[in-house]
């Protein structure tokens, strides 16, 4: 699953989310990357978010719309809401990760996983990285 | 405003000991790559929601990637994708669920939020909506790669998991 969030000059955020989905799948099923408010969010009073993982798991836990709900409700900034629900996924017996930005400028991601294949850019400069101890 | 871009290319247990030098060196390029669109966009003061776009088709074009051209194979063998975009400033969104033959099926979910009155679309309606908008078609062969169907046979042939085989690979 590949994904990308943005903040913009104009202060708005927005989310973007792509799979091919689960190897041998069957049934028509579907994951959470379509369902808006699991795989992914975006809200310009609280964050936007894209997920990857199990997706399953990221459905029941609803977590790109939680992540947004615990930064525009219960004023967590954006990693501590990212880890907050990650830990729940991680709680239900799903791994995968989110990355997220808030109107605020924060540029965060969580995973469970022992890797996720990520960048982050800024007028800073850009950097990738892909093993969990990068 | 300062901008941000954040991507991700899929999780799971990637290890250095099982990624090759040269795919490793694909994949970073490719994130990379990704991150250079979407920047171009941000920093000549566009909208975010042009930016996930963008960075996303190029991953969606990368076959290192579950999405798009590199889609992993259905239990029948065939590629299925799954997209969806969402407005930050709008709330507005679009989806599409196990579409078959859009080159960029972010490109489709877009069309949904925009060209549409529905916010997701699937199956064999969604490749209509998408034919109709006039979005870029790609035959089957184009999504399908030698290593996703390997994974397919691997699968069968071991009786994994689906969660473990996409958690190594996807």
């Amino acid at each position: 699953t590949v994904g990308a969030v943005a903040l913009d000059t104009k202060g708005h955020v927005a989310a973007a989310t792509s799979t091919g989905g689960l190897t041998g799948k069957r049934w028509d099923r579907i994951g959470d990357s379509p369902i808006i408010g699991a795989g992914t969010y975006a809200d310009d009073r609280a964050c936007a978010v894209s997920a990857t993982g199990a997706g399953e798991y990221f459905i029941r836990a609803g977590v790109a719309h939680e992540i947004c709900a615990r930064i525009r409700m219960k004023g967590d900034g954006g990693k501590e809401a990212a880890d907050a629900v990650m830990a729940e996924v991680k709680a239900l017996g799903g791994d995968g990760g989110v990355i997220v930005v808030t109107p605020k400028g924060e540029a965060t991601w969580s995973f469970n996983t022992p890797g996720m294949y990520r960048g982050k850019a800024s007028a800073e400069g850009r950097t990738v990285a892909i093993f969990g101890d990068e | 405003t300062d901008w941000k871009l954040v991507i991700h290319g899929g999780a799971g247990v990637i290890e250095r000991s099982r990624l090759k030098p040269e795919q490793e060196k694909e994949i970073r390029a490719a994130l990379d790559l990704a991150l250079q669109t979407g920047s171009k966009i941000l920093a000549s003061g566009g909208d975010s929601l042009d930016a996930v776009e963008a960075a996303v088709k190029v991953l969606e074009n990368d076959p290192n990637f579950n999405a798009g051209r590199g889609a992993v194979f259905t239990y029948d063998g065939t590629n299925e994708m799954d997209s969806a975009i969402m407005d930050g400033e709008t709330r507005n969104a679009g989806a599409v669920a196990g579409v078959t033959a859009t080159k960029n099926p972010i490109s489709l979910a877009r069309a949904v939020m925009e060209d549409s009155p529905h916010v997701m679309l699937s199956g064999e309606g969604a490749n209509q909506f998408s034919k109709e908008q006039g979005l870029e078609q790609a035959p089957p062969e184009y999504f399908a790669t030698p290593e996703r169907r390997r994974q397919l046979d691997e699968l069968k042939a071991r009786k994994l998991s689906w969660f473990d085989v996409d958690l190594k690979y996807g």
